[in-house]
């Protein structure tokens, strides 16, 4: 474990409760995609098979538990909790995000580590986490205008796969046999993804304005 | 033999 690493974990960690202080505080889900949420469960649900067969540390299996327990959660929250669902943007959620979950798990099948299911399901999760925020960075264009808790969880869950980015440059040098190219080429394809994002969202923090999104 | 490498990040 590396300061890049864990500080990765904990920004990952504030965007899943800021997310959940979002719904619970305002009971809406409004510019939130619902579709993201589901890649994103879906996502940890797929990477975490080993979670009771490889024992890492206890650090290692409360976030694991806690990173499945909160997505699952606010999946279930934003379909079945009769307020919460009232306030999805159910008409400008429409990415069809079946077609992502294909492409990473045929990538997965041409691209792992190992032909082992495990292996294929960890390489599938890291291609689909790359792609998951897509939903939300469409639903969130579509509706112009970003309201602060959601504009503050887009921002720490794309900024934590950057603190990932510098804890494997980290590990490259400073440890040996360390390759994991597959999770970093996918990292940085997630990071460039909310490039366009993180500018507007610098723009609207040094005018101190509200985060608009061009249309 | 090139044990299958634990994935010990998150």
């Amino acid at each position: 474990m590396n300061i890049f690493r864990f500080a990765g974990d904990m920004t990952h960690l504030i965007s899943i409760l800021v997310l959940l202080l979002k719904i619970y505080a305002t009971k809406s889900c409004s510019g939130i995609s619902l579709k993201t949420q589901e890649l994103y469960a879906l996502v940890f649900l797929t990477r975490y098979l080993d979670l009771f067969t490889d024992f890492i540390s206890v650090y290692n299996t409360i976030m694991k538990l806690v990173f499945i327990a909160s997505s699952l959660a606010v999946v279930c929250c934003m379909r079945m909790h009769r307020v919460v669902r009232r306030s999805y943007d159910k008409d400008l959620d429409t990415f069809r995000h079946y077609f992502l979950i294909l492409a990473s798990f045929v990538l997965a099948l041409l691209v792992n580590e190992k032909f082992t299911f495990q292996e294929i399901f960890w390489a599938f999760s890291i291609y689909l986490e790359a792609l998951a925020i897509l939903p939300q960075l469409v639903l969130l264009q579509r509706s112009g205008n970003v309201d602060n808790l959601t504009g503050q969880y887009v921002f720490f869950l794309g900024a934590y796969r950057a603190f990932y980015i510098l804890n494997w440059i980290y590990r490259y040098f400073t440890e040996q046999h360390f390759s994991r190219w597959i999770a970093c080429v996918s990292g940085l394809v997630q990071t460039v993804l909310y490039a366009d994002f993180f500018y507007y969202y610098f723009i609207s923090w040094k005018n101190n304005a509200k985060m608009q999104l061009p249309a | 033999t090139e044990a299958v490498r634990k994935h010990d990040e998150l």
